[in-house]
């Protein structure tokens, strides 16, 4: 068994404090070190002699934290066609994408800069291809620049994640996965890690990207720190795996390389999650060069676990094995990767079977289910094709619908595996259907793959359709990936994950050994404590001198069995102390003291959120009718007239039916010509010339009465000398407007000025200086009369006079 | 409305012989040859510059005369794709 002990490591880069997802040097805060990178690091693993590429918008290849571990044969701009893969940079900083995934990769350590990389001593290159057209071509150049060099391109880019969008890729570039998987890395295969989406919030499903649904790349997502789903994750069946990522915004982000050469701790999205998965894997070839692209796979299945992510839907498939939609195989291990990569035996080839196709028509009525089975063999009579042992299960059907979102698909495997292979994408409102649309599921891995296999459809209409016009389920195929025998040695299959962390020095090459044999704490089993207990074991024995040694507590018990306990007088915030059985239990999300477990039964909140008395729940946005109260981390009720208020509770900035705004209060609507008074709280009349007002004066109007004339702000019967009356639709008064310039009184319409002020003379209707040209000769008269300028209001004043004058 | 294809100025073409081969026939129709793609073997990226850079339409023309080729097996105008990061 290895202990890690992060004093025993230490990096002098500043932000490595930062990094609580590799490390968990503050003991008063979360440990989220499950990905257990730290301890793969002591087991000497780092990403030596591994090459990644970043394929995104370019690699500052100068940034001083990548500068040492920047490969320049693995980097190759297809953009610019040429080897440098420096992103272009422009004010907003648009292209900063590529070098912050190429940082949590390979960072390097003990530079005094920025963080540190999860295979801090692997090659790292970027292929700069998002920033112009992406085509085919594009994208098929890219997968395949130096296939036998690069042993890991991560990408974290795909198809708009808007939920409805359904694409994937072009023929050239299934060709470029084809060859990469068959060719690259000198026959291992290339190994595509990709990030799974980012339209959680629009309802997207991961299904309907064509990359992370494929059987050549590891699709990745993502966990907040405390194991909630992120508002931009996105579900689907192809997941394999999972790394902590961002979250909201009460919980920590990631830190990383930033373009200019900074470093930034704003990076969020799936895109956090492909590199790190990445710099793992680095971390496991380092382990075994001789892994192929399948044993990567069958490694991340087999050692990423549920820890405690949350997901409603984790459930142990048909080989025994927990997956969600949400995470697939859950939580990657970063040491349990290196602890089997180094022992692996490469799995038995790849077999692929492929059913025959079922072109049986079926309409998909709404609101109604139709299930379809299939009964295979899964190819048993042909030994080339067998496949007893599933590894990828894909579906590929042709579907019309007259609205794609409202379709849901599901798997079942002869096992009882339910994979959902779509679900409803509430904005995908196209009628295209799916075209020989591959939808790939990884939850059935490990089960024996003969049997029934049923395929559900349900179409549940989010909004009114022509119920004419029905879907329709017109060709759907079974294909089964996986090995005629069992992938794993029997013998390791028993294995528990204690008996697979066993080290012994002979595991490591020999340098390693010594060079980290003082970091390895070897702990016996068997041996007991005999020295003093934590006061707060008080007398009740332990097996170490820590609080989280303890047998039994004397006051509360913090945490579980599974991320460890320890004995603790009070429970921290977020907790409340449940003396019946001397637990710490977690409050509700959001609380931060508690009096229940319930979503309801809080009595303060957590930074962020807002304490709503009435319902003792905490939110983080007030309801209608409330305001966030900052000190008193409370929502407040607005004023009874209010409808929405800010600050204060009779600080109105919306009313409630029958009231209206008067400055921040809202007074009752009084009848037309009449205005509330809020001295007497009484509806009074308006000044005789109003319409309406907001007081009892004339100068109060805000509109005016019928045949009063609005000028200048106030109401008046006629307009003075130089306006002229204008009606304005949707206003009961009329309005005086000025007449054009010079003019002291015009026509009715305003057009025509009929007396000028003095010094002007009248003209076509408008006034001109009396004033003449000096440079108005006869050439340049025949010019104005010729180009009719004098007609143009605009050129009224241009010498018309004076050449009228000289006829 | 659904999102429109938009049609660049380059051709993703399949053809057996070699380069040399496939310069042959980017010079004899007007394209620049921008050699192989990737790793494909037989694929070539081919660019036209007198072909308007951004389409909603396909091109037709020069390029229904490359198709025709005997020496093509294969030919595709590029799409231009949404691709976003993530």
């Amino acid at each position: 068994h290895v202990r890690t002990d992060p004093s025993l490591m230490h990096f002098n880069d500043p932000i490595w404090s930062n990094m609580w997802y590799l490390h968990c040097a503050d003991k008063s805060s979360r440990c989220r070190t499950e990905m257990n990178v730290m301890a793969a690091w002591q087991r000497g693993y780092t990403g030596k002699n591994v090459v990644i590429s970043i394929l995104d918008d370019g690699v500052e290849k100068s940034h001083p934290d990548l500068i040492q571990n920047y490969d320049q044969l693995a980097s190759y701009d297809v953009n610019g066609d040429d080897y440098d893969p420096t992103p272009r940079y422009d004010v907003s900083n648009e292209n900063k994408h590529g070098t912050r995934c190429a940082g949590e990769v390979a960072a390097s350590a003990n530079n005094s800069y920025c963080i540190v990389g999860i295979a801090y001593n692997a090659r790292i290159g970027g292929i700069r291809m998002l920033d112009g057209d992406v085509t085919d071509v594009v994208e098929a150049k890219s997968l395949g620049i130096r296939p036998d060099y690069i042993d890991i391109y991560s990408a974290s880019w795909g198809p708009d994640d808007d939920g409805k969008t359904v694409d994937g890729p072009g023929p050239l570039t299934r060709k470029a996965f084809e060859d990469g998987i068959k060719k690259g890395r000198k026959g291992l295969g290339s190994i595509f890690v990709w990030a799974s989406g980012n339209g959680g919030r629009e309802g997207d499903y991961c299904s309907c990207d064509g990359y992370t649904n494929s059987i050549y790349t590891i699709s990745i997502s993502s966990a907040t720190e405390n194991g909630y789903k992120p508002w931009y994750l996105e579900e689907c069946p192809s997941t394999l795996a999972t790394t902590y990522s961002s979250g909201a915004f009460y919980e920590r982000k990631i830190v990383t390389t930033d373009i200019r050469q900074r470093c930034t701790d704003d990076h969020t999205g799936t895109s956090v999650s492909a590199p790190m998965v990445a710099g793992i894997i680095a971390l496991a070839l380092e382990a075994n060069q001789q892994l192929n692209w399948r044993d990567v796979q069958h490694l991340l299945v087999k050692t990423s676990r549920s820890v405690h992510l949350r997901a409603p839907d984790w459930r142990t498939n048909g080989a025994g094995r927990k997956v969600s939609h949400l995470y697939g195989f859950g939580l990657v291990d970063a040491e349990a990767m290196v602890v089997e990569a180094k022992k692996w035996k490469t799995v038995p080839v790849q077999h692929t079977c492929v059913g025959a196709s079922d072109k049986r028509p079926r309409f998909i009525r709404a609101n109604q289910l139709i299930r379809t089975s299939s009964h295979t063999k899964a190819c048993a009579d042909n030994n080339g094709q067998y496949v007893a042992y599933l590894e990828h299960v894909v579906v590929r059907v042709t579907i019309s619908h007259p609205r794609r979102g409202d379709l849901q698909i599901f798997l079942i495997s002869p096992s009882g595996t339910k994979s959902q292979l779509l679900g409803r994408r509430t904005f995908d409102y196209l009628n295209e259907g799916f075209k020989n649309w591959e939808f790939m599921t990884v939850h059935c891995w490990g089960e024996k793959a003969e049997g029934e296999w049923v395929l559900e459809i349900q179409d549940m209409p989010s909004q009114l359709r022509n119920p004419e016009i029905q879907g329709k389920l017109k060709e759907w195929t079974l294909i089964l990936y996986g090995t005629a025998e069992h992938p794993y040695n029997p013998v390791s299959v028993q294995h528990s994950r204690s008996r697979m962390l066993d080290i012994s020095a002979t595991d490591l090459e020999p340098s390693k050994a010594a060079l980290f044999q003082s970091h390895l704490e070897f702990i016996d089993e068997e041996e007991e404590y005999s020295g003093l207990c934590h006061p707060e074991c008080g007398d009740r024995g332990c097996d170490g001198p820590g609080p989280e040694h303890c047998l039994k507590c004397v006051h509360y018990s913090l945490g579980n069995e599974k991320i460890g306990r320890k004995c603790v007088t009070t429970c921290p915030s977020g907790f409340m102390s449940d003396a019946a059985t001397r637990r710490c239990r977690h409050c509700y999300r959001g609380c931060d003291t508690c009096f229940g477990r319930g979503h309801n039964q809080c009595s303060a909140c957590k930074k962020g959120f807002y304490l709503q008395l009435d319902t003792s729940t905490c939110t983080l946005i007030c309801p209608a009718g409330y305001y966030a109260d900052e000190h008193q981390k409370r929502c407040i009720k607005c004023h009874q007239n209010c409808k929405k208020c800010i600050g204060f509770p009779d600080k109105c900035v919306l009313c409630r039916d029958g009231f209206s705004l008067l400055g921040s209060l809202c007074v009752p609507e009084c009848e037309q010509a009449t205005f509330y008074n809020t001295a007497l709280m009484r509806c009074e009349k308006c000044h005789a010339t109003c319409h309406s007002c907001t007081g009892p004066g004339k100068e109060q109007c805000t509109q005016c009465a019928k045949d009063f004339h609005l000028h200048e702000w106030r109401c008046v019967p006629a307009c003075s000398q130089g306006f002229y009356s204008e009606d304005v639709p949707g206003l009961p008064h009329k309005v005086c407007r000025r007449c054009e310039e010079n003019c002291l009184s015009c026509e009715a319409t305003g057009k025509n000025c009929v007396r000028c002020k003095d010094g002007y003379s009248l003209l076509s209707g408008s006034c001109v200086t009396n004033n003449t040209c000096n440079n108005a000769d006869e050439v340049f008269c025949n010019m104005v009369k010729s180009s009719k300028l004098c007609e143009r209001k605009l050129f009224i004043q241009f010498c018309c006079r004076t050449c009228l004058l000289a006829g | 409305p659904n999102p429109r294809t938009i049609y660049s100025n380059h051709w993703a073409v399949r053809v057996s012989g070699g380069p040399e081969v496939a310069a042959e026939l980017a010079g004899k129709y007007g394209y620049l040859n921008l050699g192989q793609i990737g790793n494909l073997e037989n694929y070539y990226h081919f660019h036209h510059s007198k072909t308007i850079k951004r389409s909603t339409r396909s091109s037709r023309g020069i390029h229904n005369f490359l198709i025709m080729d005997p020496k093509v097996e294969w030919m595709q105008q590029q799409e231009v794709k949404k691709r976003v990061k993530r």
